[in-house]
């Protein structure tokens, strides 16, 4: 464990929990993408297969609870919860997004480490999350003006991934041997993907105004 | 170190 890959787990941590913080204290889901989110529980669900197979550390398996936990919550509240799922923008939320489901796994299925179940899984779990984040983003140019809480959710969960790129960067300095590159690349694509919104967002810090997505 | 492709990263 080195500073940049635990500063970018407490990153993903402070996205879902502001996100949690959105929905439990607003009653609101407006402007939250229901895909992006039965994505990302896909992602956990498909990455942590080992949750119960391979022990690593309480920190590691308990950051894996918590993540199954929290994404499978916020799916079930924005699909049943009375309130919420009233405030779901589902007229916006239209990014086709079983594409990116075929894809990744398509993708997994040339490309993993080894041609095992479980390693399948995982690196469509990575290509997976590097998507992921499309439906939300389309969904915010298409509602215009961006909640803070939103705009906040969405800077952390951006901010968590190139973190992990210093992570990837400080790992192999410190052993050349270490190589990951399914996650680095994926990563680096993740980010990059943030990039106009990370640009509007620095914008409406330094002019101190609204966030707001070009159409 | 954890073996290639044991995944110890979340």
């Amino acid at each position: 464990m080195n500073i940049f890959r635990f500063l970018g787990d407490m990153t993903h941590l402070i996205s879902i929990l502001i996100l949690l913080l959105k929905i439990y204290a607003t009653k609101s889901c407006s402007g939250i993408s229901l895909k992006t989110q039965e994505l990302y529980a896909l992602v956990f669900l498909t990455r942590y297969l080992d949750l119960f197979t391979d022990f690593i550390s309480v920190y590691n398996t308990v950051m894996k609870l918590v993540f199954i936990a929290s994404s499978l919550a916020i799916v079930w509240c924005m699909r049943n919860h009375p309130l919420v799922r009233r405030s779901y923008d589902k007229q916006l939320d239209t990014f086709r997004h079983y594409f990116l489901l075929l894809a990744s796994f398509l993708l997994a299925l040339l490309l993993h480490e080894k041609f095992a179940f479980q390693e399948v899984l995982w690196a469509f779990s990575i290509y997976l999350e590097a998507v992921a984040i499309l439906p939300q983003l389309v969904l915010l140019q298409r509602s215009g003006n961006v909640d803070n809480l939103t705009g906040q959710y969405v800077f952390f969960l951006g901010a968590y991934r190139a973190l992990y790129i210093f992570n990837w960067i400080y790992r192999y300095f410190i052993d050349p041997h270490f190589t990951r590159w399914i996650a680095c690349v994926s990563g680096l694509v993740q980010t990059a993907l943030y990039a106009d919104f990370f640009y509007y967002y620095f914008i409406s810090w330094k002019n101190n105004a609204k966030l707001q997505l070009p159409a | 170190l954890p073996e290639e492709n044991d995944h110890d990263e979340l």
